[in-house]
């Protein structure tokens, strides 16, 4: 408590368990105690106060990244894809996105683009009521291909600002499935110049290293635009974040932190990593 | 994979024939390194490196003749001694029906596993099972039990959204005693390990059906955090077992070995798909070489 000693190899430990325990991963990991190190050297850093305002500055700055930590909804419309692994919360964020979109009096269509999963139309069907929001969707065992097209058609025809689109979770080690969400990428892209104007990817904040695995593997096959952190409102910190920010460059733009459709808010470094490292 | 990273770091050595000190420090850790990328727990890891070392010295494997070899050996046995011990099949009821009741975090695989478990003990152990659906919070989750359990041939017995969820689960056991069922599988709402009342309904739907089984269903990407989740949910219900769900993607599983190692509860089961035959019996050997990597 109170004092820092850079010289004592204990507390360095102590540091690296506290990242890795966050889920920031080895790599991470490092680059942070490197440049920690080097604040240390240079005499910056006292007090356990001062390691902390540290850490949490020297993550903000790993996380930067190129692209815009906010979503851009000035399309019109403005389409977004939600992919992600199976369970990560995509179904639920869209339910909470279009209750959102709607207060802020956007017109909003939510599709349903997972004609897989049992129930998974129904589950949306019922966020889509509770924001009022246009419902487009087919028969069990469609074509996702087929909704994308139809939600777009829907969109011009109502006037609707902007289309939520979801996709069944699928495994990133799936080349067929992967395929699959290619080709609905396509579909968006060929039916309207700029769709998807966002593609979220959905990581639980529990996962651990394989959620980098996860965001390559999507990003390389459509293109992903930002990240909703989900279930932040669990024990997990979330840390894998940090490293997918780092190492792929790739921006957290929402944060989920419950099961209501108030749960969601938009990405906020300084409250994050003040939770990451208090 | 880890032999080929050790190798890698012992390449230097035709010439010296013998492991040092350093040589020995150094493999430790690589094995560090892949259990952390693997997702084991990083005081496990702790624990578990300082069990080789020692293993390593006993087995003298700086004399070894193919020492990264020998390492890796010793690492998989430890691995697989740490994660076999314990009973994988289910508990059966001596008399009346076999109750299990499913629980874990949100979209960890609850529903799916429990059409999935009862299509397994029918087939396999020739049982009449039935399911019940206690998730009244989920939009449509009832909806997905019930196609689930059609599409596997088992009834669900449900009571929609307004009724308490232990009081469904009391009613759903009995119902399907009734009707004959042998094995009673009673699905629930994902839950956070940490909300009270949430944790407090599980307990309550436990004391109400007094189950054989207690089945924790965790995803196999989940990170450090699967320590104390795993904790929770032992201290509150004191589950008998793990199924492991996911394990079709390419995340290490690591979670595994961290909550058998600190519960000492065995991982019963492994999900291996979204098809609802994608359920087997758990194998320790191939999820050590799996953790390992
Ligand atoms: N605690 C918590 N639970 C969440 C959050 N987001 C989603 N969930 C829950 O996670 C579970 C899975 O959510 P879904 O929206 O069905 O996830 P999904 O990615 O659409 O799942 P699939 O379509 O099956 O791949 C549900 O029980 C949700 O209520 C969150 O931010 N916090
Ligand atoms: N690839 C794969 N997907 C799985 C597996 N088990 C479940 N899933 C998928 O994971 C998602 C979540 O499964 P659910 O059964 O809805 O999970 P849950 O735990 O009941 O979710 P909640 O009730 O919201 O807590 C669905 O898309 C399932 O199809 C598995 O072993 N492999
Ligand atoms: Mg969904
Ligand atoms: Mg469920």
């Amino acid at each position: 408590v109170g004092a820092f000693d850079p010289e004592d190899a204990a507390t360095w430990e102590r540091i690296e368990e506290g990242l890795i325990a966050a889920d920031v991963g080895v790599t991470s990991t490092v680059a942070i105690v490197e440049r920690l190190e080097a604040e240390a050297a240079a005499g910056r850093l006292t007090t356990a106060q001062d390691l902390a305002a540290a850490l949490r500055r020297i993550a903000a700055e790993l996380m930067r990244t190129e692209q815009s930590d906010r979503i851009d909804i000035t399309a019109n419309p403005t389409v977004v894809m939600m992919v992600g692994v199976n369970g990560t919360g995509k179904t639920t964020t869209i339910g909470k996105l279009a209750s959102r979109l709607g207060a802020h009096g956007h017109g909003v269509v939510v599709a349903a683009g997972d004609t897989f999963r049992a129930a998974a139309a129904e589950q949306l069907a019922v966020w889509a009521e509770r924001s009022g929001a246009e419902f487009v969707r087919t028969h069990d065992g469609g074509d996702p291909g087929a909704v994308a097209w139809d939600a777009i058609e829907k969109a011009s025809e109502t006037g609707a600002g902007v289309v939520l689109l979801d996709t069944a979770g699928r495994l990133h080690t799936k080349t067929n499935l992967m395929a699959e969400l290619e080709k609905v990428h396509r579909v968006l892209e060929r039916q309207l110049p700029g769709a998807p104007h966002e593609t979220l990817l959905s990581i639980d904040a529990t996962t651990g290293q394989n959620g980098m695995r996860q965001a390559k593997e999507f990003a390389a096959a459509v293109d992903v635009t930002g990240i909703v952190l989900t279930k932040l409102d669990g024990t997990s910190k979330g840390g894998i974040a940090v490293a997918i920010a780092h190492e792929l460059g790739i921006p957290i733009k929402l944060v989920g932190i419950g099961e209501g459709v108030d749960d969601l808010q938009p990405f906020d470094a300084d409250d994050f990593l003040q939770a990451l490292f208090p | 994979t880890l032999q080929e990273k050790l190798e890698g770091t012992f390449a230097g050595l035709r010439s010296k024939g013998k492991l040092t000190e350093d040589d020995i420090a150094g493999a430790l850790r690589e094995i560090r390194l892949a259990l952390l990328e693997a997702d084991v727990n990083f005081k496990v890891v702790k624990s578990f490196v300082a069990t080789v070392k020692d293993r390593l010295a006993d087995e003298k494997v700086h004399e070894a003749l193919q020492p990264a070899q020998q390492i890796v050996k010793v690492v998989n046995e430890e691995l697989v001694a740490l994660m076999g011990t314990g009973q994988s099949k289910l508990t059966f009821s001596q008399r009346g029906p076999t109750i299990v009741l499913m629980a874990g975090l949100q979209g960890s695989g609850k529903t799916t596993t429990t059409a999935k478990l009862a299509k397994l003990l029918r087939e396999q152990d020739g049982k009449t099972p039935a399911l019940v659906a206690c998730d009244v919070y989920r939009p449509a989750a009832i909806d997905q039990l019930k196609t689930v359990g059609a599409q596997v041939g088992v009834p669900v017995y449900e009571q929609g959204t307004d009724k308490d969820p232990v009081e469904i689960a009391k009613w759903g056991v009995q119902q399907a005693t009734d009707a004959g069922a042998d094995v009673i599988i009673v699905d629930t709402a994902g839950r956070l390990d940490i909300d009270e009342q949430l944790m407090g309904e599980l307990v309550a739907i436990k004391k109400a059906i007094k189950p054989h089984n207690v089945l924790l269903v965790l995803d196999s990407m989940t990170g450090q955090e699967a320590v104390s989740v795993a904790e929770r949910f032992d201290a509150a219900v004191a589950f008998d077992g793990v199924i492991l769900t996911k394990l079709d993607g390419d995340a290490r599983g690591g979670a595994a070995l961290s909550v058998k190692s600190v519960t000492g509860k065995p991982i019963k089961f492994v999900a291996l798909g979204e098809q609802l035959d994608a359920l087997e019996y758990f194998h320790p050997d191939r999820m050590a070489s799996r953790i390992l990597g």
